[in-house]
């Protein structure tokens, strides 16, 4: 059983806290705001209202022994950097923080946390891409050089046709590894399926193989 | 190609604006802060200094007749909805917005924006499910009953075993659909093919059994 603890409880910290306890983990919620505190009180395990530059009440909260503490303040600057310091001396297993921008997160990164979050930024550019590829309903790199996507097919010269006849690994060198239609999955299908109108294929190869057949399915 | 425009240059309006350009896209990028937009100088395609609140300025940059316009002004929102409710008259095919809050979310949908985004929610999600499982690499839905998990093997009763020994179809009803080793990704891996401590497996499989699996491999 892990102990965490989250300082900052806006929409990040706040979303943090509450993902935790709906996952059944025991949270101790800290902000300086008393009425965010307040309405904390019934979410998370333990509310405490208390200033995160403050070393002696972060110390009598025992925050280093903590399995790891997630610092989510990102507009007041100093105030992440000082509660990183005095969290990571007092010796938590783990920090995570928000960092508001990219000088914020290179200073984080140089006195200690364990892993940097710029929520903001990564969303903004995840919206973006997703924009420009509205067939894509999925995708994941599994690594530098090969991708899986999830493309829902709506150009006719796929429809109607079975995959042997597309011939999809052949023209496009990448595998597909199931096909949901409707509320359905068929993972690992047969060659001889059908593809229909509004059928999403979750596929896997090379990254550009896939980025050429999300192109032509468009 | 399409036409965008980004209302508000923040950490997420400037993520979203950057990466539309760096996929080669025309972006129309406003902000009220001149220094902002000044630094969108060499960036966005033009940017423009502008009161988002302001309806004749926003009329004469022709709002209406751009593909996708992105509202993405959190912490003012009463010009969150200003913009939204004039880009909407104006007629833009499609209006992106973030919303700061929930309710935030419930007035913009109900003045007609066609997205609404809440990024530090979202990803305040995202990092405490990945902190809970730190050797779930990724994770996605493929729908309500079927996902997708790349896992990290760990436990050293899977590692230097064949897939055909561990028998992983047969015990937890997934697909192994590829293991990543070092850089390489092997798709549709041979039953012979022997797990190494590190290795990163894909599987799919209904949601159930690949959580089973992802317990079996901590
Ligand atoms: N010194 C401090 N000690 C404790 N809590 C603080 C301190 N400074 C700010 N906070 C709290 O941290 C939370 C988030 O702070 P802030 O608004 O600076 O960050 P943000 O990144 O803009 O938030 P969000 O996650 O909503 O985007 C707020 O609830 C605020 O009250
Ligand atoms: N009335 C307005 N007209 C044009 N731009 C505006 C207006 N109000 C705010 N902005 C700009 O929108 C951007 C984002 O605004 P704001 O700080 O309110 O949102 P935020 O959601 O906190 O931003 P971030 O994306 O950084 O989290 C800022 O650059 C700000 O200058």
């Amino acid at each position: 059983k892990q102990n965490f603890a989250v300082i900052g409880l806006g929409q990040f910290g706040g979303s943090i806290c509450r993902t935790l306890v709906e996952s059944g983990q025991e949270v101790l919620a800290i902000d300086n705001d008393e009425q965010i505190v307040s309405d904390f009180m019934n979410i998370a395990t333990r509310a405490v209202v208390a200033d995160a530059e403050d070393e002696e009440t972060l110390k009598s909260l025992s925050l280093g022994n903590f399995d790891c503490v997630f610092i989510s303040i990102g507009e007041h600057i100093q105030a992440s950097i000082m509660a990183t310091i005095i969290v990571k001396e007092l010796g938590a297993k783990s920090i995570i923080c928000k960092a508001e921008t990219t000088s914020h997160a290179r200073v984080l990164e140089k006195i200690g946390a364990n892993k940097i979050i710029q929520p903001e930024k990564d969303m903004g550019r995840r919206v973006a891409l997703q924009t420009l590829s509205p067939n894509i309903v999925n995708y994941l790199a599994l690594n530098n050089q090969v991708s899986l996507a999830e493309v829902k097919i709506i150009n006719k010269k796929f429809i109607g046709k079975s995959l042997a006849e597309l011939a999809i690994r052949e023209k496009f060198g990448i595998t597909v590894i199931a096909i949901s239609r409707n509320d359905n999955v068929d993972v690992s299908p047969m060659p001889s399926e059908v593809i229909l109108a509004g059928d999403t294929l979750a596929v896997v190869g090379a990254t550009e193989q896939v980025t050429k057949f999300n192109k032509a399915t468009d």
